[in-house]
């Protein structure tokens, strides 16, 4: 199984 | 002030019916810098980007930046009242609460006006760093469509494998599994339907079938799309919009357990 990722993780809020 | 006429009022169209399904509402930028939009999908799992630049219009006026606030639904209702063939002009005053709309016919002598209330919107912006992909997979964008179609019958994860061979996508799930490998041709007629491969290392990555079919909508945009991955980063689906612009989607990727 495979867990979703979320974009927050990735990209930082500006 | 805003103003921006669209000759090819189908690209605005078709821009919208693409992105609708993935959010519902956003703030459209106007700037120097043209007509922008950064929004997520409410489980914060993909971003849209998308940007028509000023030579996109003919003409392009922006006094001052000033965001949109649209609903996705909304625009994308009054957009279907205009024809494929209408030179569509977009108009705001500033500060801007509502949106003016107007569509031409190519004979010059229909003219519809149409009104959009706009919404303040409380957005997040996210900075998204540059980065150099491991593997760019440039291939024909209804290819592309046809392979999430066809494999979303099987899983709602598709792992997506680059090597310097090809690509290959694959699904599996409870009736069985199934994968489609592209090899890198460029030697075809038509150049929407070459694969061609920029590999600095090979990857492997899965994704959500759900939301690569989601950004899919976009194919009557433009023939050909690009996949840029890295291991451990989103995914970025890119179309471009002839010269003039493009829409990228970012998208999270699974993470094994």
């Amino acid at each position: 199984t495979a867990t979703q990722g979320r974009l927050d993780s990735f990209f930082k809020s500006t | 002030m805003f103003e921006a006429r669209l000759s090819q009022g189908a690209v605005l169209k078709k821009l919208i019916e693409s992105i609708r399904d993935l959010v519902s509402e956003g703030n459209f930028d106007c700037s120097e810098n043209g007509l922008s939009l950064q929004a997520m999908d409410s489980s914060h799992v993909a971003l849209v980007a998308m940007l028509l630049r000023p030579d996109a219009f003919d003409p392009y006026r922006c006094d001052r930046s000033m965001p949109l606030g649209i609903s996705l639904k909304s625009l994308s209702s009054i957009l279907r009242c205009a024809s494929n063939d209408d030179v569509i002009t977009l108009r705001a005053e500033d500060p801007a609460d509502q949106l003016s709309l107007v569509f031409e016919n190519p004979q010059n002598d229909k003219v519809s006006e149409y009104v959009l209330n706009l919404m303040d919107i409380d957005s997040e912006h996210l900075g998204i760093p540059e980065t150099v992909y491991d593997a760019v997979v440039h291939m024909s964008s209804s290819e592309f469509q046809r392979i999430c179609r066809d494999l979303q019958q099987l899983s709602d994860s598709v792992s997506i494998d680059v090597s310097k061979e090809g690509v290959r996508f694959s699904a599996a799930g409870e009736v069985g599994s199934g994968s489609i490998a592209l090899r890198q041709n460029t030697n075809v007629d038509s150049g929407d339907e070459a694969t061609v491969i920029e590999l600095q290392q090979q990857v492997n990555l899965t994704f959500s079938i759900k939301y690569l079919s989601m950004f899919a909508k976009t194919t009557p945009l433009c023939g050909r799309v690009t996949l840029c991955m890295s291991s451990d980063v989103p995914l970025l689906v890119e179309y471009k919009i002839d010269e003039v612009g493009y829409v990228r989607y970012y998208l999270a990727p699974k993470i094994e357990e």
